[in-house]
């Protein structure tokens, strides 16, 4: 009804009915869509923004993988606010909706953010169980085929790297991967976290240099530079290994192997004293620089196609 | 539900690569349960870990014994979350 509050965390269900509320209300740009179930058989939803045709050229962004990182659900809808208010207005944006659809996954870890609600504010993995296994969980970002097993990911069921017992073994990433791979012309994907100021590409499970590294380097760069114009706010980017730390199986390693060039990961603002319990107050102004730098992407995508 | 009396974040900022890998040998230390927000990385990088009441002390005598530098980033955590509960509280009367 658009008393949503923007300065304030939501719970699973108050996200699902706004989701709900925007494709309402903008009908000929917004749409739900359901992906999959979640291994608790909560449902996974995507919104999907498109002015029309089939199979358009599409850009990916998912938000909340990591069901503690509270700010980058937040996020997530405030961005979906954002792109319905700019449509027709903002030149840029218009003209990337008028050429290519955006994907939006605001809750990828539906059972840990409920989790996260009702048990444990600080819960990382999702919520899946094993016979005989007595840790809980398996950490999504690490559950990617693209480096399965190596470096950065643990075997232990109890780690909070835990990254499964086989590649897309998890229903919330299986999910995706079906999606995207039945979609077939993603051309850029995001995957939003926090908290470290980051802007990175792949890899993540080595050092090695992407074919792509330069490309990819300078728009993380001028990403960041537009960020930084909103509240003055200092990102770091570069490849995940050689930027934060080695992690294997993880999202955007697996996009730029199956074709998806333009694949980043945020870590989003950390005001340095509060980790993942970023006060409310602080979620308007991250999403709005957030906002710039996602822009920039979507417009090099726009503007390169391939 | 699961609360976090008296758990601290401490930022750590490690000198050297050796101090990193004693970082590394604690983390893996499971009776400790210690849940690291951001991993030791790079020489002079911080770190970030939430470090459980009952281990607070051992890590912090551990650090000082390997003259690793470290500061408290939260004092707290319960406090915060009771704070974040409390805002989102409000908000919902707010709303109403």
């Amino acid at each position: 009804n658009g008393n949503f509050n923007f300065e304030a965390y939501h719970t699973l269900e108050e996200i699902s009915q706004e989701m709900d509320t925007l494709a309402a209300q903008y009908p000929g740009l917004v749409s739900k869509v359901n992906i999959g179930q979640s291994f608790e058989k909560r449902p996974m939803n995507v919104l999907k923004f498109s002015t029309g045709g089939s199979q358009r050229r599409a850009i990916w962004i998912d938000t909340g993988i990591h069901s503690r990182e509270w700010i980058t659900h937040a996020t997530g809808i405030w961005t979906a606010k954002k792109i319905v208010n700019e449509y027709g207005k903002d030149h840029t944006l218009t003209n990337i909706l008028n050429a290519m659809d955006i994907f939006m996954e605001i809750v990828t870890n539906p059972d840990g953010f409920a989790f996260t609600h009702s048990m444990n504010r600080l819960w990382r993995k999702n919520k899946s169980t094993r016979p005989g296994v007595f840790c809980i969980g398996v950490d999504l970002n690490r559950n990617w085929k693209s480096g399965f097993g190596g470096n950065g990911s643990n075997n232990n069921p109890c780690s909070e790297t835990y990254h499964g017992p086989s590649a897309q073994s998890e229903p919330e990433v299986a999910a995706i991967v079906d999606f995207i791979t039945a979609h077939g012309n993603i051309k850029a994907l995001i995957s939003i976290h926090s908290y470290s100021q980051m802007l990175m590409y792949p890899y993540g499970h080595s050092l090695e240099p992407v074919p792509n590294q330069k490309e990819l380097y300078n728009l993380a760069k001028d990403a960041v530079q537009a960020l930084y114009q909103v509240h003055g706010i200092e990102y770091i980017y570069g490849s995940i290994s050689t930027t934060l730390y080695m992690a294997s199986g993880i999202t955007v390693d697996w996009a730029y192997d199956n074709g998806i060039k333009y694949s980043f990961t945020f870590e989003l603002r950390d005001t340095g004293r509060y980790g993942f319990l970023l006060p409310a107050s602080q979620i308007i102004p991250t999403a709005q620089e957030t906002w710039l730098a996602l822009r920039t992407i979507m417009e090099h995508t726009l503007n390169h196609p391939y | 539900q699961e609360t976090f009396v008296g758990d601290q974040v401490l930022e750590i900022t490690p000198r050297n690569e050796e101090q990193i890998k004693h970082l590394v040998e604690l983390e893996a230390e499971e009776h400790l349960q210690l849940d690291f927000w951001k991993l030791p990385t790079i020489p002079g990088e911080t770190a970030h870990v939430r470090v459980p009441f009952v281990s607070i002390q051992a890590v912090k005598v551990f650090l000082e014994s390997q003259g690793i530098a470290y500061s408290t980033m939260i004092e707290d955590v319960q406090v915060l979350l009771d704070k974040e509960n409390e805002e989102m509280l409000l908000n919902r009367r707010r709303q109403r």
